[in-house]
């Protein structure tokens, strides 16, 4: 029922009452950083006519705005001299682990994904949104293949004039390893480690998609929904994010230029061996 | 050469939008997964080779040199004599690995394929115990041991005795260079031998979670 801080020497995250990331305190400043996900309603149509396709495998289509998965998550909080970590469980198929390594300047948010329920004969498409209080205007970067930062503006297209009818997915874009916004104080970049679809709806939020399930075909020619399963149920996802967030002003290294540092160590990552030594002992094997 | 021409096949394959968008059938997708999946194990032999070869400059392949090995029956061949096995494990992401779970001492190496010095906290998932870590100048390494989330622990796909993560720094990694760190499950004392000859039981939990492991 308390709040809940964890950290390291460069930044602190602190969870409200109800168990929700709130805000990241950097230098002493403390900056609102809210994160939590929701899921949209697969759309569900009879494909004839393109105001009638269903979310599928070729197409987001969401019936509707998000609902929200809960209004309280549960903590458990690992604190140690290595890593500070909370586990946050927001529901029986939503869980989060939340954490800041002795030395490192950015937060570490490891999702878990499924199976995603779909008793009710509803496709859900579950999104991880972050909101901060960054006056981002409507523009926001997403990534091209991991190179160069595409500037996108929310109902926009650079090259004509755009009359958006879905309002949600037509605001969406590739992100294969960074979406970020900024105003003039702030800077928040979100690296994923595999290729999602992504966008800010709202001024200052930032969304990626990390895991889908549906019913229905989209008609565009697999004539499957998207609909994986493992052991009979489900499929269940992994994966993580890691958030980059401070003043836009910062001296060097700039916070792109810590972004991009920490998309390579991520993307391109150490290879991790293993070997049984038997019965060597470390000076043998030394 | 064979073991890498069938991840050139593999990904010959995966040229195709199907394979990079995921818009192709349920049974081609689990089809590509296989493919990949027994690619990237054939290649494993190539990594084995390329390490031990850096490791120990001297160490020249023993076993059947210069065969083709169908890279189908990877796994089934007994795999030449290397100097260190130089293992992978490919469900670190849901905290698995039968080799660091099940033996006392072991090694776990890093290749930084990067152009310039790294560092990475690894996570090696454990049943428990306490550890130590070592690198080659015989420093010992801080480590602290990580509770794995129920959610994680609870997948029904997941078969692990694995209860925690050994989390540790592995910093100055050499450019396009490896580093190796030596890990000892510690038996500290006579109550810990004790405790280590009973099966470990589920400690019983002491107030709410949250205090247990604060």
């Amino acid at each position: 029922s308390e709040e809940v801080t964890i950290g390291n020497k460069y930044l602190n995250v602190s969870f409200d009452s109800n168990g929700f990331l709130s805000t990241i305190t950097i230098g002493g400043v403390t900056n609102r950083l809210r994160q939590t996900f929701v899921y949209y309603e697969g759309a569900l149509g009879n494909n004839e006519e393109m105001r009638n396709r269903s979310s599928g495998a070729y197409i987001f289509r969401p019936n509707g705005t998000e609902k929200t998965v809960t209004e309280t998550v549960q903590l458990r909080v690992v604190k140690g001299a290595t890593v500070q970590e909370v586990h946050q469980t927001f529901n029986e198929w939503i869980s989060q682990v939340v954490r800041v390594y002795a030395d490192e300047g950015h937060v570490e948010f490891e999702w878990l994904v499924g199976p995603i329920p779909v008793e009710d004969g509803i496709g859900k498409e579950v999104v991880s949104r972050f909101y901060t209080a960054a006056q981002s205007g409507g523009v926001f970067w997403t990534d091209a293949n991991g190179r160069e930062m595409i500037r996108r503006v929310r109902n926009h297209r650079d090259t004509w004039n755009i009359g958006l009818l879905e309002k949600i997915s037509g605001n969406y874009y590739p992100v294969t390893t960074k979406i970020a916004l900024e105003d003039e104080n702030l800077r928040v970049a979100v690296l994923n480690d595999r290729a999602q679809g992504g966008s800010s709806l709202q001024d200052g939020s930032l969304e990626l998609m990390v895991h889908r399930r549906l019913l229905h075909d989209d008609a565009f020619g697999v004539e499957e929904a998207l609909n994986e399963k493992a052991f009979g149920k489900g499929l269940v996802a992994r994966g993580k994010h890691w958030v980059v967030f401070g003043a836009k002003q910062s001296a060097s290294p700039t916070p792109e230029a810590r972004e991009r540092f920490l998309q390579n160590r991520m993307l391109l990552p150490n290879w991790l061996f293993f070997s049984d030594v038997g019965e060597s002992t470390y000076e043998e094997w030394q | 050469e064979p073991h890498l021409n069938v991840l050139r096949e593999a990904m010959g394959v995966m040229q195709h939008h199907d394979a990079i968008t995921g818009t192709e059938k349920q049974h081609v997708a689990n089809d590509y997964a296989r493919m990949l999946h027994r690619a990237v194990g054939a290649c494993g032999a190539n990594t084995k080779v390329v390490l031990n070869q850096i490791v120990d400059p001297k160490f020249k392949r023993s076993g059947r040199s210069g065969q083709p090995q169908d890279a189908g029956d990877y796994h089934a061949q007994p795999s030449p004599v290397y100097k260190f096995g130089f293992e992978t494990c490919h469900l670190l992401n849901v905290s698995q690995c039968e080799l660091t779970e099940s033996k006392d001492s072991f090694t776990v190496t890093l290749y930084n394929p990067l152009a310039h010095a790294g560092h990475e906290y690894v996570r090696v998932p454990v049943p428990g115990g306490r550890y130590i870590v070592q690198d080659y100048r015989n420093v010992e390494v801080s480590t602290q041991l990580v509770p794995i989330p129920e959610s994680v622990l609870n997948l029904n796909y997941r078969f692990s005795n694995a209860t925690a993560e050994l989390v540790f720094l592995a910093n100055e990694l050499p450019p396009l260079g490896f580093k190796s760190y030596f890990v000892t499950r510690a038996v500290d004392s006579l109550d810990d031998f004790i405790h280590e000859a009973k099966p470990l039981q589920p400690e019983s939990p002491v107030g709410n979670d949250s205090t247990r492991w604060h």
